[in-house]
């Protein structure tokens, strides 16, 4: 079990200790305790490197002294003769005497207490990354306001994570911007924009300040932003390195600022858009688009008019016009519908005419009815010439879009009425 | 027909056949038949035949039978009076519209109407044409169509006229203007020709073509001078009545 204090005595002490002996004590004092260990008497047979006789210390293996010879307090008001203090735990004693010892020499008394090992100075690495509290047996780390002790109990660390960015503009910035950031942080943002618009992230040079890249051109703190397919960053120096904007394709995008535990930079600022995905402009000869833009990007909604002769069919509709908009993927709605020349189709037929089917019933084309001759003629003329016209009906300059009636041929036998008198 | 010819119906192709009464009727369109008043007066339902010369059923059948619509009547004939001792057949005129449109060919094919202008008015001399299945001189019916040519004369040669076996006074009968008195050398019309056209040429015309100048109306022996309805005074009538009865696409 761990002591708090205890005693080292040589063999046969205060009497001469007896040749070839080896004794060794094992010290333990409690955890978060240091041992202080010391002589008040030590008459050990002087050899060099203490060859013959010695007490040795040894810590975690490794001798940390090797006493011999004859040694009187430094102190009047110290009975220590030898005085050690270690920030260990555990120690071990070794007292070993050879064979041959011509002069009596009478060991050593040697003395060790369990001290407080001050965790926060008492080494050369500092246990916490903030405030190191000590206290006898132990210590605890705390931290500045606004951060926070991690799982480890040893680093603090801020929180600055979890703030979602949907607005189409926006400005984001370091913890304390522009006052120094964080040491030991990682803090993630996450941009969310509606489907059809894509972050574009813009920072000025003045507005960046992050520890620089050492030697070998690595970033201890860095910004990185990391959208759907690809990654820009890692940045990090004084003044931002990386492009004047940076289009990431993407609605959404995560940024990542991570310290580390050194640094006194003031950290970094940038703003934000949603910019909207482009639709294509597509230039048709048969359509007018309004409104005529140089650009069309999402949302936007267009009217797209068929020019004269031409329309759009849907289903069993046709008509002359029609909307579209651009969807979030960059691509218009109603993109199967198309300005096509206006058929009139097959003209209908009449009572005692006929048309021959055109071989082109478009826009444009010509159609003649005739009256089934001689008895039947055609009422208002002798040519009814149709037309297809734009709104995809056969149209007769006179009648319009009537058609022609063939009427009965009057007054006119086949044969004359010849009397064949004697 | 009196001193008239066998005929073919390309010579005569708007003579409409009436089964019964046997009678006549001069087609004046697709859907209408132009006829005489005391052919239908009994009849609201007559049954006609186009295209065909011959009243042989096999024959008649490969002509055009015409279903009626409805008749009508001239509103001023005189409804009522027994056809042997009518003397007033003044608006002796009346349509008969037809189910279905008639089909033209070269047997069929309507007879024009009379224009307003004044040469429409037939005058004496006018050389005209009836044609009909009545009676001849040597039958009371023939089976046959038959046409003759005659002329035009004054109404005052048929009032001339005396019968045979007068059935009424010769004052009691009644002229009017609405009359056109036609015939020479025994060529008449006769019992069972009523209704049929008397067929006058379209005046100043390139091409010959015929207009209904009378129908056959009455007259008071056979063989002599006949009466014949003016068609022309009842134009407004006839195009009224075939306007107001018309459907779509109809006349």
């Amino acid at each position: 079990e761990p002591t708090m204090y205890g005693e080292l005595l040589s063999p046969n002490y205060p009497q001469a200790y007896p040749n070839e002996v080896v004794k060794t004590w094992d010290i333990e004092v409690p955890e978060g305790f240091g041992i202080h260990l010391y002589f008040t008497h030590l008459d050990i047979e002087l050899s060099e490197n203490c060859a013959y006789d010695s007490v040795q210390i040894i810590s975690g293996g490794i001798e940390e002294e090797r006493l011999c010879g004859q040694r009187t307090s430094k102190s009047p008001n110290s009975p220590a003769v030898e005085d050690f203090q270690f920030p260990y735990n555990k120690l071990q004693v070794v007292f070993t005497s050879d064979f041959s010892n011509e002069e009596r020499f009478t060991g050593f008394a040697a003395y060790y207490t369990a001290v407080d090992v001050n965790e926060c100075t008492d080494f050369t690495d500092v246990p916490c990354s903030h405030f190191c509290n000590n206290f006898i047996g132990g210590y605890f780390c705390s931290c500045p306001p606004e951060y926070f002790l991690h799982d480890d109990l040893r680093n603090c660390g801020v929180n600055c994570s979890g703030d979602v960015f949907t607005a189409l503009i926006g400005e984001i910035s370091s913890p304390n911007y522009p006052n120094p950031y964080p040491e030991n942080s990682r803090c993630e943002y996450q941009i969310r924009l509606q489907e059809g618009f894509r972050v574009v992230v813009s920072i000025r040079r003045e507005d960046f300040d992050v520890e620089p890249a050492d030697s070998e051109g690595n970033c201890h703190d860095s910004l990185i932003f990391a959208a759907k397919t690809q990654q820009f960053g890692p940045y990090c120096g004084n003044g931002f390195p990386g492009p004047l904007a940076i289009n990431t394709q993407s609605n959404t995008l995560d940024i990542i600022f991570q310290t580390d535990l050194t640094g006194q930079n003031k950290g970094w600022k940038l703003r934000y858009h949603g910019d909207p995905i482009p639709c294509p402009k597509v230039i048709t000869a048969n359509s007018v688009w309004e409104p005529e833009k140089a650009r069309y990007v999402f949302k936007d909604v267009v009217k797209i008019t068929c020019v004269e002769g031409f329309e759009v069919v849907e289903g069993n509709v046709g008509s002359t016009s029609f909307y579209s908009t651009c969807q979030s993927d960059g691509q218009w709605s109603n993109s199967r519908l198309d300005c096509q020349p206006v058929d009139c189709g097959v003209p209908e037929p009449i009572e005692n005419g006929k048309v021959e089917d055109p071989e082109d019933s478009t826009f444009g084309s010509v159609i003649h009815y005739t009256c089934e001759e001689p008895h039947y003629y055609m009422e208002h003329g002798e040519d009814a010439e149709y037309r297809c016209a734009a709104n995809g009906s056969w149209v007769n300059d006179q009648l319009g879009i009537e058609l022609p009636r063939c009427i009965p041929v009057c007054g006119v036998p086949t044969e004359p009425f010849n009397i064949q008198q004697r | 027909i009196f001193g008239g010819y066998p005929a073919k119906i390309q010579s005569f192709p708007w003579q409409v056949f009436f089964e019964y009464p046997r009678a006549g009727g001069a087609l004046i369109n697709e859907y209408w038949v132009l006829t005489a008043a005391h052919v239908v007066e009994e009849n609201s339902d007559p049954t006609m035949y186009v295209g065909s010369a011959s009243l042989r059923m096999d024959k008649l059948e490969n002509g055009q039978r015409l279903v009626t619509e409805r008749v009508i009547v001239h509103p001023g004939w005189k409804q009522g009076d027994d056809l042997s001792t009518r003397t007033d057949f003044d608006n002796d005129i009346a349509l008969v519209q037809l189910k279905d449109p008639v089909k033209m060919g070269p047997t069929v094919s309507p007879i024009c109407l009379p224009g307003t202008s004044s040469e429409y008015n037939p005058s004496v001399g006018d050389l005209g044409m009836i044609s009909g299945w009545g009676r001849t001189e040597k039958r009371l019916n023939v089976i046959n169509l038959r046409g003759a040519k005659l002329p035009v004369t004054s109404l005052e040669k048929c009032k001339q006229v005396k019968e045979d076996d007068p059935k009424a006074r010769p004052g009691d009968y009644v002229f009017s203007d609405n009359m056109i008195c036609a015939g020479e050398k025994g060529v008449d019309s006769c019992d069972g020709d009523s209704g049929g056209a008397f067929a006058l040429p379209v005046p100043n015309v390139k091409n010959p073509k015929f207009y209904v100048a009378g129908l056959v109306s009455w007259g008071k022996k056979c063989g002599t001078y006949g009466i014949y309805t003016k068609v022309k005074n009842y134009m407004d009538w006839i195009l009224k009545t075939m306007q107001e009865n018309s459907g779509p696409r109809k006349d």
